[in-house]
């Protein structure tokens, strides 16, 4: 995961996938990307909606509920 | 938890503020999240 | 604008107030304000979850206090 966190630093965010996320494992990258959060900015993005607060994010991680602002 | 969804934006972050829970603005990505937090706060 | 543009990204978004965003004036800053994006990267975020999209944004952007999930 750290690796992974490392490469995913390392240069700017742009079209990354979902799964260049460290910690997002096959499954729960499947499921964000079927609520559109296909790529990893798009994450970056519920992050920051969230008001960067981590247990709210976790939360929401758990279950992805509600499609990005795009599907809705 | 559907009797959230009749809710506005402005009314379900009216709740949130009653019951002191942590949010952020009520957009179509969070708004389930926020709907959640409430019922399990309720129930 | 393009001043308070290059000063909002001269140096990290931070905690810089939505304000500081250019092209947002008092009007719709208070507005934003309201609806919970007191933060620049907090509106930042919504635009990224708009898949970076400038329509679909631009369009959140002149009516930020969404519909209830039923209207929706």
């Amino acid at each position: 995961a750290s690796q992974k966190h490392r490469d995913l630093v390392a240069e700017p965010m742009g079209e990354k996938p979902v799964g260049s996320l460290s910690r997002i494992g096959e499954v729960l990258g499947e499921k964000l990307e079927e609520r559109g959060f296909d790529k990893a900015h798009v994450v970056l993005g519920q992050f920051l909606v969230l008001k960067r607060d981590e247990d709210l994010f976790r939360e929401w991680l758990k279950d992805p509920c509600g499609a990005n602002a795009k599907q809705s | 938890m559907d009797d959230y969804a009749v809710l506005s934006d402005t009314e379900l972050a009216a709740v949130l503020r009653q019951y002191n829970i942590p949010h952020g603005p009520i957009v179509g990505s969070t708004r389930k999240l926020y709907e959640k937090k409430i019922f399990e706060y309720e129930t």
